[in-house]
């Protein structure tokens, strides 16, 4: 796995992302 | 009697008996009320019951096509403020508003002034 | 319910991905899989709809995205985070189905043989993207009876 994709978690099940209070903006002062 | 709408809003979210109440939960999404304006000034008033200490809510003023999956404020059809920091958001974009933001027990107050269109009687 | 996780759990079977024919990664049978049997749950992150719309715009620039619509409510991002059942490739013709399927409340993506599957034969499925007017995507299956895309 991480020879190609270093980045990739492997997961046995679904997790449940869990979204950021920012997730849908795109500048905040 | 202006409610909140069952219709008008993410399908998750969950409503009061009274209609008066709205409760989220997980990422934000949105409600608007049964009622909307076009012209002339108006005021409302919504006061925040609970909110978790991780939690944050946007409040303001949205026309019909305003996303609902989003926080009011996410796409040009919306304008809020955000209880933390109390942000003013419109086009994803957030900026200084006010100083503190709000927190449980605190009223938020919306003004809309929307001039009368010339060919309107 | 029970029944169902335990299949989940216990009932997968052996594959492993390598190059494929069809395009770039496959996931290949290690083991004889008979048909209408479990061969490995799709797993990745349960995101929202919207989330989705927008990390699909941004994969779309990276490359390649692995998103698997569960119904109107849920996605399941295997991008970032997930198992091999990401490996696997669209057939026009394929041995393997993908069913949701409910367990504890929750609805997963399992992925089912269609045919007896033989050691070293790659896995597929049909993706079913919806079909587009324009920004089609050639299919590379070069099965019989290809549509010629994805969409």
């Amino acid at each position: 796995w991480s020879a190609f994709a270093p980045d990739f978690k492997e997961l046995e099940e679904n997790i449940e992302y869990e979204e950021k209070e920012s997730e849908f903006d795109d500048y905040d002062e | 009697n202006i409610l909140l709408s069952m219709n008008d809003r993410a399908h998750y979210l969950k409503i009061s008996e009274d209609r008066k109440t709205v409760t989220g939960e997980k990422g934000y999404s949105s409600i608007r009320a049964t009622y909307g304006v076009s012209h002339g000034t108006w005021y409302y008033e919504t006061r925040i019951i609970d909110k978790p200490e991780d939690s944050a809510c946007r409040i303001g003023w949205a026309q019909e096509l305003a996303q609902l999956f989003t926080p009011i404020g996410y796409d040009k059809f919306g304008y809020s403020c955000r209880s933390l920091k109390g942000t003013k958001f419109h086009e994803s974009i957030g900026k200084h508003y006010m100083d503190g933001g709000y927190d449980i027990g605190d009223v938020i107050g919306c003004l809309i002034h929307l001039p009368r269109p010339k060919d309107v009687t | 319910d029970l029944l169902k996780l335990n299949q989940l759990k216990f009932r997968k079977k052996q594959v492993k991905f390598a190059r494929s024919k069809i395009h770039v990664w496959g996931l290949f049978a290690m083991q004889p899989i008979p048909p209408d049997e479990m061969v490995i749950e799709y797993i990745g992150q349960r995101i929202r709809p919207m989330v989705a719309e927008i990390r699909e715009k941004k994969y779309l620039n990276e490359g390649s995205s692995y998103l698997f619509k569960i119904d109107s409510d849920t996605i399941i991002d295997a991008t970032h985070c997930g198992n091999v059942a990401r490996f696997i490739n669209h057939s026009c013709n394929p041995n393997c189905y993908a069913k949701v399927i409910t367990v504890e409340g929750q609805k997963r993506i399992v992925i089912y043989s269609k045919q007896l599957i033989e050691v070293g034969q790659e896995i597929t499925y049909d993706y079913k993207f919806p079909i587009e007017d324009d920004n089609k995507i050639p299919c590379l299956c070069r099965s019989v009876g290809c549509r010629g895309f994805l969409n």
